[in-house]
């Protein structure tokens, strides 16, 4: 474990909770695309079969068993008891066109072809297109609430703090995961566009408002 | 790569 990792974690605890406390109490998943969060429990749940195999300790199982606990809520949230604040019509992104992808790249580019390692990797390439149908919703509502950015800067930060982890883990540890990284990477540069309109208005106190 | 045994990052 090194910062970079324990703040990665915490950043992305944070955006998860930030995102269920946001529909909690404005009893409102309005500019939350359901579609990235069906893809969020789609991968927690690809990725963290393993808590039934293996233990590897208790932060690691506790923090996987609120990641997906989390998850099932946000999608009871916005499917079920705020179903009537789901903005629909606006949450149109073809996930199919990135399911299929993914899938067929997790069977082709796998450390071992076993079927819990394709499912880690296909969790791990999940996730780093899975804000797509989120940044197209708000590309098409053309605004963001401000406390939705917020959960999507912690989000985009979690991973942008897993690329210092393997920087740090490669030079400590002489570990690195070419395919974690890889994906880490992307997953990261999908959200630079949004990190610059978040740096430069919201963090100036400016509502996110795109170029309509 | 050597699959190491599973996988001990979140």
């Amino acid at each position: 474990m090194n910062v970079f990792r324990l703040t990665g974690d915490l950043s992305h605890l944070a955006a998860i909770i930030i995102l269920l406390l946001k529909i909690w109490k404005t009893r409102s998943c309005a500019g939350i695309s359901g579609k990235s969060q069906i893809l969020f429990a789609v991968v927690f749940t690809s990725r963290y079969l393993d808590l039934l195999t293996s233990f590897i300790s208790l932060y690691n199982t506790s923090m996987k068993v609120i990641y997906i606990g989390c998850a099932y809520a946000t999608l009871y949230f916005v499917y079920m008891k705020f179903k009537a604040t789901y903005d629909g019509n606006h949450d149109t992104f073809r996930v199919e066109f990135l399911l299929v992808p993914v899938g067929g790249l997790s069977f082709l580019v796998n450390h071992d072809f076993s079927p819990l390692e394709i499912l880690w990797t296909f969790s791990i390439y999940l996730e780093s297109v899975a804000i797509l149908p989120q940044l197209f919703m708000i590309s098409k509502t053309g605004e963001a609430e401000t406390i939705t950015t917020h959960y999507l800067f912690f989000l985009g930060l979690y991973r942008a703090l897993y690329l210092f982890n393997w920087i740090w883990r490669f030079y400590f540890e002489g570990f690195f995961d070419m395919i974690a990284i890889v994906a880490g990477l992307v997953q990261t540069i999908l959200y630079c566009d949004f990190f610059y309109l978040y740096i430069t208005k919201v963090l100036k106190g400016k509502k996110l408002s795109l170029p309509a | 790569l050597n699959a190491e045994v599973g996988h001990d990052e979140l």
